[in-house]
């Protein structure tokens, strides 16, 4: 992480490490921040522990991400004529991607009673910035523009809404890519049904749509009791240590990902 | 430098998102 969003991060992340999630003052600290990705100087690449303290020259890459919050408020605004209230619009219309979280435990068990899901205002305002960013760009651009679906807390995920998509508890592993997208998409084409078309419409001109990726995100957690919030759960690591328990499989493959995309724009 | 943005619905963890993507950096 840049130096400048260090002491953002480390609280954030400081917090998760003591068991809780972080709070609105967190939350309200950070709103843009710079990552530097790259490799340990290793032949096994990113996803080996194997490796030395030295970086792999000519494997880094520089990212710059922002956090767009309370979407639907911001499209509001955007759509009454106001810019963004919290960051640079251009920054959002120029993005080279766009992680579009899915919140795990509001994936609906769609059907007669609740033909629409409990996503469709959600669903509207990504379809709206889709719409503005496309508008942005020049006819015929050649830059690519990334879609990341990440499913957050999917362990919270509605086993009932898995049945009805008739997929499987646990997604394809992260090499699976063709298999993990069928699966995201059971999900996606009843709950975000706008955003799916907008992305996958070949006759979308100004914005060139690359195909989407792909992650779930888990976080091991004590349910909330009455007096109490979730907690995040521990664990011990293999120097007697504590460690988070969460999807670190797919957080590494995202950032070999970014990493790829960041080296292509 | 590339942009990459994130959106989600409220409370649905975009803050938690950038901290696990720095635990898994780190």
């Amino acid at each position: 992480v840049d130096l400048a969003s260090m002491e953002e991060i480390s609280e954030v992340f400081q917090q998760l490490m003591s068991g809780s999630f972080p709070d609105s003052a967190a939350k309200e600290g950070i709103s843009d921040i710079n990552f530097h990705v790259g490799y340990r100087r290793s032949r096994l690449g990113i996803l080996s522990r194997r490796r030395s303290k030295a970086w792999s020259p000519d494997t880094s890459a520089s990212l710059h991400f922002v956090l767009l919050r309370n979407l639907d408020a911001e499209m509001s605004r955007f759509r009454s004529g106001s810019s963004l209230a919290n960051v640079n619009l251009r920054d959002v219309l120029e993005s080279d991607a766009m992680v579009i979280l899915v919140d795990s435990t509001r994936l609906a068990v769609v059907g007669e009673e609740n033909p629409h899901g409990t996503m469709t205002n959600y669903d509207g305002a990504v379809e709206s910035l889709l719409t503005a960013l496309q508008r942005s760009r020049a006819r015929g651009d050649p830059k690519r523009f990334h879609p990341i679906f990440l499913f957050s807390k999917f362990d919270s995920v509605n086993k009932k809404a898995l049945r009805r998509a008739k997929i499987e508890d646990v997604p394809p592993g992260v090499r699976e890519t063709t298999l993990r997208a069928a699966y995201a998409r059971a999900l996606l084409d009843t709950n975000l049904p706008k955003t799916i078309a907008k992305i996958t419409n070949r006759e979308v001109q100004g914005v060139r749509f690359a195909p989407p990726s792909y992650f779930f995100s888990r976080v091991a957690t004590e349910a909330a009791t009455e007096n109490l919030r979730d907690r995040v759960r521990l664990l011990r690591g293999d120097d007697g240590g504590w460690e988070l328990d969460y999807s670190a499989d797919e957080y590494l493959a995202l950032l070999e990902r970014l990493r790829t995309i960041a080296t292509e724009a | 430098m590339p942009h990459i943005v994130i959106i989600g619905d409220r409370d649905s963890g975009k803050t938690t998102f950038l901290a696990l993507l720095y635990a898994a950096q780190v």
